[in-house]
């Protein structure tokens, strides 16, 4: 899956993303792309945030809505990412990965699979990666 | 407040060799969507733009070179939010669709719902001006390789199973009297280990105690370690 997160000059938060899916799925089946609070999540109070991975992992772990709580309740987003991981990880034997960018401006990216390409863009920076510690 | 804008390209086992055609495309992705976001002065069109530019993409798993299903289709979801009004659009299971996060859009400002999918889905995106697409022409060369790996997997393990069948069960095999379960589990979880080293860690003695456990378990597309 691909995905994005945004915060504009007006303080105000968008995510968008997509997905084929996994390779052999049956069909009909939907992962946590299409589902608010599962995959992805957007509030201006609290910030923004998309995971990828695991569709049914985080759908079981309503991922992106344990992140958002956790910011709401003060977390940094990075510290919020990591922690929605481990939680993923340890409890659900699930990987996968999550961008957020909190009301404040404050940035999350964690993964906990093999690899997470990713980008980041300001107005004047252009950060980008793939490996962990990128 | 300081515009800012992340991309990702999917969590999973991404070969070396394409790395860096994976990295370019991020960066691409970020530059398309961070430009679109502060031409509108909309986060919304940023993240859209930037996925678009994603799906349009072949080596990307999502729009066109997507992952292929069970019968060698592509199917997609997508969704878009915005934390103002907090408005969602998202869709599912499309297959004619060549930008579906567009049409995830369509359903968040053109519609009442929040997620339509399939049929459904499909119509709703062609009544809003986004032309039908034949599902072939969303499959890569890339996720057709992937298909027919994932395909060898199961046929192997499905014929396996099979075999293990004619072997251990009591109906096709009256010699083997009908053990206690604890038994029979046993030897299952040894017959995987031997012939299949990678999925024992799943195949515990909790987990298969029965023929449906195993076919269960073979039946699952080959999860080795693919997300979505």
């Amino acid at each position: 899956s691909v995905g994005a997160v945004a915060l504009d000059a007006q303080g105000r938060t968008a995510v968008a993303l997509s997905t084929g899916g996994i390779t052999g799925k049956l069909p009909g089946r939907l992962g946590d792309s299409a589902l608010p609070g599962c995959g992805f999540y957007a509030d201006d109070n609290v910030g923004t945030v998309c995971c990828t991975g695991h569709g049914e992992m985080i759908m079981r772990a309503a991922l992106a809505q344990r992140i958002i709580s956790a910011i709401s309740r003060g977390e940094r987003p990075q510290k919020a990412c990591q922690e929605g991981l481990d939680f993923m990880r340890l409890r659900l034997d699930g990987y996968g990965g999550v961008i957020a960018i909190s009301a404040s401006g404050g940035i999350g990216l964690s993964f906990s699979a093999f690899r997470m390409p990713w980008a980041y863009r300001t107005t004047d920076e252009l950060h980008y990666g793939i490996e962990k510690g990128d | 407040t300081k515009p800012m804008l992340i991309v990702h390209a999917g969590a999973s086992k991404i070969p070396d060799e394409l790395c860096m055609a994976y990295l370019r495309g991020v960066r691409e992705a970020a530059n398309s969507g961070f430009i679109a976001m502060m031409e509108s002065k909309s986060a919304r069109d940023g993240v859209e733009a930037a996925v678009m530019a994603m799906e349009n993409n072949p080596l990307f798993f999502a729009g066109t070179g997507g992952a292929l299903n069970l019968e060698g289709k592509v199917e997609c979801d997508a969704a878009i939010m915005e934390g103002r009004t907090m408005k969602a659009g998202a869709v599912g299971g499309v297959k004619t669709v060549r930008n579906p996060i567009r049409a995830a859009r369509m359903v968040m400002d053109k519609s009442d719902h929040v997620l339509l999918v399939g049929e459904g889905a499909e119509k709703f995106a062609a009544r809003n001006g986004l032309p039908a697409v034949d599902n072939s022409n969303l499959i890569t060369e890339y996720a057709l390789k992937n298909f027919k790996k994932n395909q060898v997997f199961n046929r192997s393990i499905h014929n396996s199973y099979s075999a293990w069948y004619q072997r251990f069960c009591p109906i096709q095999n009256p010699c083997c009297c009908l053990s206690s379960l604890f038994r029979r589990s046993i030897r299952m979880k040894l017959y995987i280990k031997t012939h299949f080293p990678h999925l024992s860690d799943r195949a515990s003695s909790k987990e298969v105690t029965s023929k449906t456990d195993l076919k269960r378990i073979c039946s699952t597309p080959a999860m080795d370690g693919s997300c979505d």
